[in-house]
C-alpha cells in the first residue's frame, strides 16, 4: 500500500496586480477542491473517480476557465474540451468543440469508458453526449458578465487573451500591452501578462 | 484551464484537465487541455495536468515528457517537472501539476504564477498562486 497525493491547478499566467479579494476567492475554491478530494481518497475512492469529481466541481464555479466561466470564442460562444487518463492501463478519453454539456470531464471519461475511442470531437462529441445522457444546458449558462467585458477587450485589443481572469480595471493595460508586445502567435498579438 | 492529479492508496494513477480555451480564439481552435500526452498524461509512474499556451504545450509533448524523462532518465518526480518547463517549453509559457506513485506531489510554472493547491497523506497541504 502506498500513500495518496494530489494536486489542482485552476490556471497558470496571472495577473501581478490581481486584487487581493480576488486572490482569496481563488484560494478558498482551490483549498475547497482539495478538501473535497482528500475527503474521496480518505474513503478510497479510486484515483480515477477522484480526478472527474474535483474537476466536476471546478467546471461548476464560474471561477476559473472551465465549463461555467470559460473563457469565449470569436464568436462569443463557449466550446469546451477536457481529457481524462488513468495510469494503470493508460486508458484515455477526450472531447473537444462541447457547447451544451454541463460538465466537459464527465463526458470524457465517458467517451473512455463506453465508446471504443479515446477522442470525440464538436458535433460526433454532443451526440454522443444526448445518446449517454449527461446533462445538457443552454450555451448562455457557460457564459458570464465578465467574460463578456474580457472578449469585448480582447477584439478592441485585436489579440487572443490567455487569461480572462485580469480584472477589468487593469484589462485595458493588460489588453493594451498586447498591442506593443512584439510576440505573435497565429499572426495575432498576445499579452505576456494574460497567459492562462 | 483547470485541471486535478491523484494518486489513491494503491498507488494508480489518474489526470484530468479542462478549458474553456482563449478567449477571442477562432472557433474550432483546439488547444493542448483534451490531447493526451500535451495536457494531460497518466501512466504507471506519474500523472501530470498542464495549463498555460497550449500551442507550446502541443509542440512540447509537455505532459508525456514529464512520464519520459522519470522513466528514461530515472529523474525523481520535482526533477523532471523542472526540466521540463525549463528545458523544453522553448519560449511558451505554461504551468503543470503532477504526482508520483509512491505519493510524491510536485508542481512547476514559467509564468507570473499559477493557481494551484496540493496535499499528501502525510499530512503536506499547500494552496498558491505566485512563486
Amino acid at each position: 500500500m502506498g500513500s495518496w497525493a494530489i494536486a489542482v491547478h485552476g490556471g497558470a499566467g496571472v495577473d501581478p496586480n490581481l486584487p487581493l479579494e480576488r486572490q482569496e476567492e481563488a484560494k478558498k475554491l482551490l483549498n475547497r477542491c482539495l478538501l473535497l478530494g482528500i475527503s474521496a481518497l480518505r474513503s478510497s475512492l479510486p484515483a480515477i473517480d477522484v480526478v472527474e469529481l474535483v474537476v466536476r466541481e471546478l467546471e461548476t464555479d464560474p471561477l476559473f476557465n472551465s465549463g461555467r466561466g470559460s473563457a469565449l470564442s470569436e464568436k462569443g460562444t463557449v466550446e469546451m474540451e477536457a481529457s481524462i487518463m488513468d495510469g494503470p492501463r493508460r486508458r484515455c478519453g477526450a472531447v473537444s468543440g462541447l457547447t451544451t454539456v454541463k460538465n466537459p470531464i464527465s463526458l470524457a471519461r465517458l467517451v473512455m469508458e463506453k465508446s471504443p475511442h479515446s477522442y470525440l470531437a464538436f458535433e460526433g462529441a454532443e451526440e454522443f453526449a444526448r445518446k449517454q445522457g449527461v446533462e445538457l444546458v443552454d450555451n448562455e449558462y457557460f457564459i458570464t458578465e465578465e467574460n463578456v467585458g474580457m472578449l469585448k477587450l480582447a477584439k478592441e485589443a485585436n489579440a487572443i487573451v490567455f487569461d480572462y481572469r485580469v480584472p477589468t480595471n487593469t484589462c485595458s493595460a493588460g489588453a493594451m500591452a498586447s498591442v506593443e508586445t512584439p510576440l505573435q502567435m497565429n499572426g495575432l498579438p498576445i499579452s505576456i501578462y494574460n497567459q492562462e | 484551464t483547470v485541471g486535478c492529479v491523484v494518486v489513491d492508496g494503491q498507488g494508480r494513477c489518474a489526470a484530468a484537465t479542462s478549458t474553456g480555451g482563449l478567449m477571442n480564439k477562432m472557433s474550432g481552435r483546439i488547444g493542448d487541455s483534451p490531447l493526451i500526452g500535451s495536457g494531460t498524461y497518466a501512466g504507471d509512474l506519474c500523472a501530470i495536468s498542464c495549463t498555460g499556451e497550449g500551442e507550446a504545450i502541443i509542440r512540447a509533448t509537455l505532459a508525456r515528457d514529464v512520464a519520459a524523462v522519470m522513466e528514461y532518465k530515472g529523474l525523481s518526480l520535482q526533477d523532471a517537472v523542472d526540466y521540463v518547463i525549463k528545458e523544453r517549453l522553448d519560449e511558451g509559457k505554461a504551468g503543470l501539476i503532477a504526482v508520483s506513485k509512491d505519493g510524491k506531489v510536485a508542481y512547476g510554472f514559467n509564468t507570473t504564477g499559477m493557481f494551484r493547491g496540493c496535499a499528501t497523506e502525510d499530512g503536506f497541504m499547500e494552496v498558491g498562486i505566485w512563486e
